[in-house]
């Protein structure tokens, strides 16, 4: 399985539709502080299904919708698609190529849709389950995470193995 | 599921102690449970002691670039354990010097063959590993914008070069 | 004492608005008093809008660097309500990019001349603060070594080249 | 006042007898992860009478003296002395030039001097008081403090605005 593309639109400072194509090997994003890099982190892991609006940095799930700014106004929802190539069937499903779409109004209406059929938020949990790229995976390491697992406790640390196994 | 944890500490642990000597280049790190008042579980700790050093093993004494790389040896022992063909890392070399974020890609691009990776970065060292690079920008204030980037673009400040 | 708080905390929330305006090039922080359930007194949150971005002023949302220069701006509102003939910085530079670090580097400049600074860096743009420069080495390992250095010396991993 | 010279013997990696001179201005200290930078800071709050073994990355006082490498064994004691010039008198002694000194030997024994004439961890305490350099000051900023500011809870924000205060 690999990443083919994530398209963010209404997402934290993404306002204007954006896409962002994976190649194999090694994608670098770089950039100066608060111009939105973390901010792709933050849509891959909500489209696949976070729950936790902390984690997310915000206080509610509403906050991922783009605010506004001196030039333009809110939002009205925020979307996310993420593409995945499966012909390594590693994911759950009889089809080569996967579209993972999350939806949430600023109403607080909310969507989930696989290859464009309705789904439910459960449905993508169960999909990428043990692909590492869940909300149980150890694929994705945000920032400032590292420092935490240094300062972390030992029984903290024991639920992260607990996790992992 | 206590067996299930017992065999995959074991393996994390061995994982652990390669992926320490390796980013250290040398020295010894291990991992160990501990009883803990008040828990019912045992907890896991880090023993850490680099090349040359004798600090007993304790990591609170180490430096944040030590506590750093060893934190990072044991997302990776974590991640060798059950591995995914993504790994997505924000940042994780804020705090190593060349020397340590040399070692951290060499150690990366051992996986980058059977894994797809997402590296945000300001570090040049680490943008090296490239195959692609993608450019966030704020030209418009609040509100981001993506742009393709050449290895040759970057300058000092990440990005103020190029708007390709 | 109360009264003595709120003159402090007065005091050091004006110096607090003007860093984040300096700092941000713009925007506006503020500090605010919040009661906090289960405890007797209020709490001081901190209120932070870099320019042109509308995010309520919630620092949870902002970006690693934005909250590293939100969290400079209190630091040195603090530092300048209580002053001192000396200050000691270990790395608070880690977070930020060029940009920012030079902004932190001016505002630093100010005090310069009343303030007797000591910083830790391995950022190039914070070492041309410098009147004096030392390097550390650990050419024995486990023992640490002081040096003399010239800013000519200093190379990309910091002190390689040199040994005056 | 102002920062002379600071001397370390057996303090941490520094095994050898170290002195750093001060010139006024800005000094700039340089080196790669794990030389021993962080242990300077740790030699100056220490000398000026730091209490907390966990503040100075320890799990006991005893963890400061040098414990030996592969290349020379433990040492017996651990001194700094901190050399400040007192011609502006802000400290609270007639003196234009103020030695402090803090030793601690591996068997436990301790000892402060004020001039080379002993003293108390509190004649230090009381001595800097006030000049922003003793433990209540805000004029040592250590690795990491700028992260834990910045998650505080408003209530341990106040905290530190009542130490000020
Ligand atoms: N809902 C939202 N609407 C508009 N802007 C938002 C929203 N949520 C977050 N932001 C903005 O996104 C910015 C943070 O972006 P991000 O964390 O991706 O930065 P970054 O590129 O990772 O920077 P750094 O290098 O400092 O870590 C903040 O300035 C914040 O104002
Ligand atoms: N009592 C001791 N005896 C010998 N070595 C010690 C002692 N206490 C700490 N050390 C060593 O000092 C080193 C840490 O030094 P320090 O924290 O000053 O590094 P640093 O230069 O700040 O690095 P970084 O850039 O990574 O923050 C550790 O490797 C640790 O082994
Ligand atoms: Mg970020
Ligand atoms: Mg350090």
């Amino acid at each position: 399985m690999f990443l083919k593309r994530l398209e963010l639109h209404g997402f934290k400072s993404f306002a204007h539709k954006t896409a962002i194509d994976f190649m194999p090997g090694v994608t670098i994003v770089v950039g100066p502080n608060g111009c939105g890099k973390s901010n792709v982190l933050d849509a891959m892991r909500w489209v696949l299904g976070e729950t936790s609006a902390k984690s997310l940095r915000g206080a509610k799930m509403g906050d991922v919708v783009f605010r506004g700014s001196a030039s333009m106004k809110a939002a009205n929802f925020a979307q996310v698609n993420l593409i995945v190539n499966n012909e390594a069937a590693n994911l759950k499903i009889d089809q080569t190529e996967v579209m993972v779409t999350r939806r949430l109004f600023s109403d607080g209406d909310a969507e989930y849709q696989i290859n464009k059929q309705k789904a439910r938020m459960r449905d993508v949990h169960e999909l990428f389950l043990d692909t590492g790229l869940g909300a149980d995976g150890y694929s994705v390491i945000e920032q400032g995470q590292i420092g935490q697992m240094v300062a972390a406790k030992p029984s903290e640390r024991r639920d992260l193995f607990e996790e992992a196994a | 599921t206590s067996r299930l944890f017992h065999e995959a500490f074991a393996q994390i642990r061995t994982n652990f102690q390669e992926n320490f000597r390796r980013l250290f280049n040398g020295g010894k790190g291990d991992l160990i449970m501990v009883e803990e008042e008040g828990q019912p579980e045992p907890g896991i700790d880090i023993f850490a002691q680099p090349p040359g050093k004798n600090i007993g093993g304790s990591i609170t004494l180490m430096s944040g670039g030590e506590k750093a790389m060893t934190a990072i040896g044991l997302m990776l022992a974590l991640f060798q354990f059950k591995p995914s063909p993504i790994c997505v890392l924000d940042e994780i070399d804020a705090p190593l010097d060349d020397v340590n974020c040399q070692r951290l890609c060499d150690a990366l691009k051992e996986y980058a063959r059977t894994t797809q990776f997402l590296i945000i970065t300001h570090n040049k060292i680490t943008m090296a590993l490239a195959d692609t690079i993608y450019g966030v920008t704020m030209q418009e204030p609040g509100i981001s914008k993506l742009v393709s980037v050449k290895f040759q673009d970057i300058d000092s400040s990440g990005l103020l070069e190029t708007a390709s």
